[in-house]
């Protein structure tokens, strides 16, 4: 896989691994079923990504796409009304993810725009200054592909 | 040293751009 395509999901499962998750949150893999990156964004939000939200994604999916697709969806959908709603910022220029690539291929690409989205959340939130505040302490290398991903995602949003 | 130079700079683009966002007013309307 082609390096620079990758640097990006690699890059924020090491920032998601700065969150408290039970799940594990090392590869690819480990987030294609939804359930780490609900949890993770329970903490950023936890008034609007609730925990009875939170319930409502399945914990044992295992190998199976289509619950994976179920998940992958509450969550993109839970994270585009966030923007909308919450943030006031419509990101209808920004590329949504592809999940059913995600589900059925663990795409890293779209895997990485759905990550995309979670750090626009968390350094956006009313507690952004903590998240902003742990990402400065990452890697210089993981700083600057996380800065590159929200100057992008700045880019396609309008007020 | 130049790379150490190369360094210093990038690391200043970085707190720059997270101070930036550090002091920008949350989006969440009210």
């Amino acid at each position: 896989m082609d390096e620079n395509k990758t640097a990006l999901v690699e890059s924020l499962i090491i920032w998601l691994q700065t969150f408290n998750i039970s799940a594990p949150c090392r590869t690819v893999e480990d987030l294609t079923t939804g359930a780490v990156i609900s949890q993770a964004l329970n903490q950023i939000d936890p008034s609007w990504f609730s925990d009875g939200w939170l319930s409502r994604i399945k914990g044992d999916v295992e190998d199976n796409w289509r619950l994976k697709m179920n998940n992958l969806k509450k969550v993109l959908q839970m994270i585009v009304d966030y923007y909308n709603e919450v943030l006031a910022q419509e990101i209808s220029d920004f590329p949504l993810p592809d999940l059913a690539l995600v589900a059925e291929r663990s795409d890293p690409v779209q895997l990485g725009r759905l990550l995309q989205l979670v750090l626009g959340c968390a350094v956006r939130c009313e507690r952004k200054q903590e998240y902003i505040q742990i990402i400065m302490t990452l890697e210089e290398s993981v700083q600057h592909v996380v800065m590159t991903a929200i100057q992008e995602l700045m880019s396609k949003e309008t007020v | 040293d130049p790379n150490m130079k190369a360094g210093a700079a990038n690391e200043g683009v970085l707190a720059n751009f997270f101070n930036s966002l550090l002091s920008k007013k949350t989006g969440a309307p009210g």
